[in-house]
């Protein structure tokens, strides 16, 4: 869930 | 989704058209560092990676191909049209931009948040975006007159990382556990290093003049 809540942004 | 990161990444894509733009329809780079672009050729390489593995939205999808797609074909332009690549001055642009490569990388392997090689890659493409810069602000120097273009572009570059630190600062106070210091501090070094040409472009657009950075 981190991983895809971080990698949110370009 | 907030307004400043929404505005940050509306800059950068409008800095990515210009420079297209300018190549596409006259047919020239001059005062474009090639090195520059072979940097965030490489930097979106390195933090797309999970493009088609980890979906966010289509928003996410689309403009990470634009930026691939786009980065990719101004080093293509550059390198191999033959009309664009006799404008491009070689001898003028020889920051040795490996030298930012290695150790941006051995930086990744030693400083992230998680040992695995998409984490690494994606911090690898952090600090290699806070320096890809530096290239062209070295061609800016030299180059005698720059055009207003090529002065956009390198403007709106800086900008949109300026408007991403905005967007950290809204997303820290309003999302719970909003921490990424290694995000934080690479967007910061990267914009205080726009920071003499932010600086250089005020004066010359207050005063109505030319662009042009001291040697």
């Amino acid at each position: 869930y981190r991983d895809r809540y971080r990698k949110d942004e370009l | 989704m907030n307004i400043f990161r929404l505005a940050g990444d509306m800059t950068h894509l409008f800095s990515v058209l210009v420079l297209l733009l300018k190549i596409h329809t006259i047919k020239s780079c001059a005062g474009v560092s090639l090195k520059t672009q072979e940097l965030y050729a490489l930097v979106f390489a390195a933090r797309y990676l999970d493009i088609f593995t980890n979906y966010i939205s289509l928003y996410n999808t689309v403009m990470k191909l634009i930026f691939l797609g786009s980065s990719f074909s101004i080093v293509w332009y550059m390198r191999y049209h033959k009309i664009v690549r006799r404008s491009y001055d070689k001898d003028q642009d020889t920051f040795r931009h490996y030298f930012l490569i290695l150790p941006c990388l051995l930086l990744a392997l030693l400083i992230n948040e998680k040992f695995t090689f998409k984490e690494v890659m994606w911090t690898f493409s952090l600090y290699l975006e806070a320096v890809a810069i530096l290239p062209q602000l070295v061609l800016l120097q030299r180059t005698r007159n720059i055009d207003n273009l090529t002065g956009q572009y390198v403007f709106l570059l800086g900008a949109y990382r300026a408007l991403y630190i905005l967007n950290w600062v809204y997303r820290y106070f309003t999302e719970p556990h909003f921490v990424h210091w290694i995000t934080w501090v690479s967007g910061l070094v990267q914009t205080l290093l726009y920071a003499d040409f932010f600086y250089y472009y005020f004066q010359s657009w207050k005063n109505n003049q030319k662009l042009h950075l001291p040697a």
